[in-house]
């Protein structure tokens, strides 16, 4: 299964 | 008071069109120092990363701190009125609810006037960390535009491979597979034309073709793209545009379970 990440996985929100 | 001016309305235009696909309405953040925009697609997968100097204008001034809330649909329907040829100014008072852009036409033979209502926009914004890329890849942007379409008709996602030999573009899917290898460039008379590779360590990540896609509608801004890729952080793909500043765009990978 491939699964799409998001952003905020990655990034905090400021 | 805010007003930026523009001698090449081109250029605003092909800002929209880079833009446009990803996002339905953004923020303009105007402050003596440029105009910035940052903004997510609506699945928070990708974010558009604008950013345009002050002293790239011909003209700029920006007395306070100004966010412009646009739907990028109607500024899209004002910025078709402008010929290509013609010097665009953009105009708002502090804390106004419009945005009023002037074209003229060289000599100013004919002034076109429009005002945009603003719009009050949730704004979510990304710290984005300074990264140490583990490759970084330059190539032409229009060979970037071509492998993504290309790949694109094989499977929904492409895998993007980069070594110190070149790098690697691959898709499969129902009809079968397609690979696609770039080595660096040796000598290239035009530096546009180069593919240059600089790399810490060999990266290999998985994307979702349709925002490459979408990023590649900024291919008109700039001859050359770079990529630039860690291990497990998203993508940055990045259009100079000119001496005005740069859009940046970033993809969060897909990852197999």
């Amino acid at each position: 299964i491939v699964t799409q990440l998001r952003l905020c996985q990655y990034y905090i929100v400021a | 008071m805010f007003e930026a001016r523009l001698v090449q309305s081109a250029i605003l235009k092909k800002v929209l069109e880079a833009i446009k696909d990803l996002l339905t309405e953004a923020t303009f953040d105007c402050s003596d120092s440029g105009i910035q925009l940052q903004a997510m697609d609506n699945a928070h997968v990708s974010l558009v990363s604008l950013n345009l100097r002050s002293d790239g204008f011909d003209k700029y001034r920006c007395d306070r701190n100004l966010s412009m809330g646009m739907n990028l649909g109607n500024m899209t329907k004002i910025m078709k009125c402008a010929g290509a040829e013609d010097t665009v100014t953009m105009k708002a008072q502090d804390n106004a609810d419009v945005v009023a852009f002037m074209f003229e036409s060289k000599n100013q033979e004919k002034v076109s006037d429009y005002e945009m209502k603003l719009m009050n926009l949730d704004q979510e914004h990304l710290g984005i960390p300074e990264t140490d890329y583990s490759c970084i890849v330059k190539m032409p942007s229009q060979e970037f535009a071509r492998i993504c379409r290309d790949l694109s008709q094989f499977g929904e996602s492409m895998a993007i491979s980069c070594t110190k030999e070149g790098v690697k573009f691959s898709s499969a899917g129902d009809i079968g597979s397609a690979n696609i290898k770039l080595a660096q460039t040796a000598n290239v008379d035009a530096e546009e034309e180069a593919v240059v590779i600089e790399m810490q360590e060999p990266v290999s990540l998985t994307f979702a073709c349709r925002y490459l896609n979408s990023f590649t509608k900024a291919t008109p801004l700039s001859a050359q793209v770079q990529l630039s890729m860690s291990a497990d952080v998203p993508l940055v793909v990045e259009y100079k545009i000119g001496e005005l500043g740069h859009i940046r765009y970033y993809l969060a990978p897909k990852i197999e379970d």
